[in-house]
């Protein structure tokens, strides 16, 4: 399967990887996300700055190949922050 | 570094852990010698002890699980995440968990157990994880080599400012030998306290360390003691094997320990005095059973006593000058062990091989010629 092209969007089973991700290391709420928050500075791309800032990555809100790639590595199953 | 929310710590210094299960990709001893090794990670640097049980509650439950285990946190299959451990705290607090879904390893291929373990149990003496990239609670796998592991400042902070430095005078403990010094395989004046065989192997003792040889194969394996039996002291002094029993005795002052593979048999150590040693006697320098006629010989500075095995009674008449049955065997004698017939004595940095059938030395090496330096 050809690499993707710089920065096209991820596809669907990546968001369900990324959403999990944030979920499960940087307490993200599972509930599911208002429609019109969703336009302002959503909790998602909060959590993507939070994560990018504490994992020393360039903090961009977005989930770029760096971060994907920092998302795909084997890690500790304990959370990065909150409970 | 961080800790977890209210900054949860162990309210006493002497930990307990115990290994639950073992994963299959490593032997039982690897799988030990890991654990071990990451509890002194943490044990050099503070005034925490670690001390192995082998059955009932401990602090700190280790356990190789798959997918779903019991908790609210499965596990997801190969790779993603390896391991995951709780903080200090009654039940599952301290407990770590590792994913039986990966490979386990104890060199530097995916996913090394002991640095993955050392990190895990970060976890749980209380320290959460830290944004340094090239600190150990750093939450991703950093394939550093195991062999070189030095713990970060950045860990060392935080982990000291839960429990402080390490006690000022050196603590007895188990997970930190006395010598932890890795002695040296092919020295010419390698000196050992103790050598027996065991089940077909020969085990070479200095010091908290042993050297594992197979007679036909080269290589030579160095492990703990702690490693194999966390109860036996460091500086063995002398030990030997009685193979009709697959038992194996261990000498240190005027105690011994008798152990089945892994085990300790009940109601040991025992005094040496129970052998029929007069109560003169403190230690013993070396020791060694024939087995073709059942005796045990003892020695002690220039003397030796003969042991039945089969009677458990020290036979008459002893003891007698080395000198006298051993022509060419001077005290004191370090070590000795018998392989194919023939008595090999160990003193200081020699090995002289004697041959009970013409009562005489018929080779002269160096202590560590089996080691095929």
């Amino acid at each position: 399967v050809p690499l993707r092209p710089e920065n096209t969007p991820i596809g669907e089973d990546e968001t369900t990887f990324v959403l999990d991700y944030l979920e499960k290391y940087y307490g993200l709420s599972s509930d599911p996300i208002p429609v019109e928050r969703k336009r302002s500075n959503s909790p998602v791309e909060q959590k993507i700055q939070e994560m990018q800032r504490f994992l020393g990555l360039k903090v961009t809100g977005k989930v770029d190949s760096d971060t994907l790639e920092m998302m795909h590595k084997p890690r500790c199953g304990v959370p990065d922050v909150g409970k | 570094y961080s800790f977890f929310p209210g900054s949860p710590r162990w309210n006493k210094h002497d930990l307990t852990y115990r290994i639950e299960n073992y994963t299959p990709d490593m032997s039982k001893a690897d799988v030990e010698f890991s654990i071990q090794k990451a509890f002194q990670v943490w044990s050099e640097v503070t005034p925490l002890t670690f001390q192995k049980l082998n059955e009932g509650q401990a602090d700190i439950m280790i356990s190789f699980a798959s997918e779903a285990h019991g908790d609210f946190y499965p596990f997801d299959g190969p790779e993603g995440t390896l391991a995951h451990a709780y903080h200090p705290g009654k039940g599952i607090g301290g407990d770590a968990h590792f994913d039986e879904d990966e490979t386990w390893t104890k060199d530097s291929r995916r996913y090394n157990l002991f640095i993955v373990a050392a990190h895990e149990f970060g976890h749980s003496l209380g320290l959460y994880h830290s944004n340094v990239p090239h600190s150990l609670m750093f939450p991703h796998y950093s394939d550093s080599d195991p062999n070189t592991f030095q713990l970060h400042q950045d860990d060392i902070n935080g982990i000291q400012t839960l429990y402080g430095p390490p006690l000022k005078s050196p603590k007895p403990t188990r997970s930190t030998p006395k010598t932890s010094a890795v002695p040296s395989t092919c020295s010419p004046n390698l000196v050992f306290d103790a050598v027996t065989t065991i089940r077909g192997e020969m085990l070479f003792f200095k010091d908290s360390h042993f050297w594992r040889k197979h007679p036909q194969l080269t290589e030579v394996d160095l492990n703990l003691i702690s490693s194999f039996w966390p109860f036996l002291p460091t500086g063995i002094e002398a030990a030997y094997e009685v193979g009709s029993k697959d038992q194996v005795l261990f000498f240190k002052g005027n105690q011994y320990w008798a152990i089945n593979g892994y085990d300790l048999l009940p109601r040991y150590p025992k005094n040496i005095q129970t052998l029929g040693f007069p109560s003169n006697v403190r230690k013993i320098d070396a020791a060694v059973h024939d087995k073709y006629s059942g005796q045990t010989y003892f020695f002690v500075d220039d003397l030796y006593w003969r042991y039945d095995e089969h009677r458990q009674a020290m036979n008459p008449g002893y003891p007698r000058k080395i000198n006298s049955d051993f022509p060419g065997i001077e005290s004191k004698i370090d070590a000795v062990f018998y392989h194919q017939r023939n008595f090999y004595f160990f003193q200081g940095s020699q090995q002289l091989q004697f041959e009970p059938s013409s009562k005489r030395v018929i080779q002269i090496m160096n202590s560590n010629s089996w080691f095929d330096c």
